[in-house]
């Protein structure tokens, strides 16, 4: 999916 | 979390025990860009934000306030403890020019146009350009010290190892975050000529000299 509403990375 | 992206993770952690261990060990901040600390400070800012509103994982959190506390206290360093030993003549980019358009084309490119993700953009777009005033001291200085450039080379590793984590999640996830892809090359990409150079010249003992 693109992007991501939690932003899991550093 | 993959292999990529932990490596990524730990080489951006050992380019920050680099530097602070180089400023606190020589007491000297010498050709160290305090611009481009004061840009990371800001990104790390901007973007990890959301440790007060959301929890990711320990070692998530853990990381966000490494990076925080440390990009402030390499600013302390330079322009507080050890400013006598700050190159301010060669530290001159003008980083309003990297300021501005990060904060406009956040505002105009993203993926939600909320408070959090908005800043979070901002910082994605700073980071892929905040080495260039180090860089560029490092170019009107025609060299830089060995230990800076183990810095930079561990400091752009980071972002460069991110791109194989980007290509493993799309393939395996199918998940892609577009921003953080474009402006992770470019960072990536910044870092190139240096690169080169640390490959062919630091490795071989021998003292980094950019072109002035």
């Amino acid at each position: 999916d693109q992007n991501n509403d939690l932003h899991d990375e550093l | 979390m993959n292999v990529f992206r932990l490596l990524g993770d730990l080489s951006h952690l050992i380019a920050v025990i680099i530097l602070l261990q180089k400023i606190w060990h020589t007491r000297s901040c010498a050709g160290i860009s305090g611009k481009s600390q004061v840009l990371f400070a800001l990104v790390y800012t901007a973007r990890y934000l959301d440790l007060v509103s959301t929890y990711v994982s320990l070692y998530n959190t853990f990381m966000k306030v490494i990076f925080l506390i440390s990009s402030y206290a390499t600013i302390y360093f330079i322009y507080m403890k050890f400013r006598a030993t700050y190159d301010r003549n060669h530290d001159t980019f003008r980083i309003e020019f990297l300021i501005l358009p990060s904060v406009l084309l956040a505002l105009l490119i993203n993926h939600q146009f909320s408070f959090l993700e908005v800043l979070w953009t901002f910082s994605i777009y700073l980071e892929s350009v905040a080495i260039l005033p180090q860089l560029f001291m490092v170019s009107k200085t025609g060299e830089a010290e060995s230990i800076t450039s183990h810095y930079l080379f561990a400091l752009g590793s980071y972002r460069g190892l991110y791109i194989f984590n980007w290509i493993y999640r799309y393939w395996s996830e199918q998940h892609y975050d577009i921003i953080a892809i474009v402006a992770g090359v470019v960072q990536t990409v910044l870092y190139c000529d240096f690169f080169y150079l640390y490959v062919t010249k630091v490795l071989k003992g021998k003292k980094l000299q950019l072109p002035a």
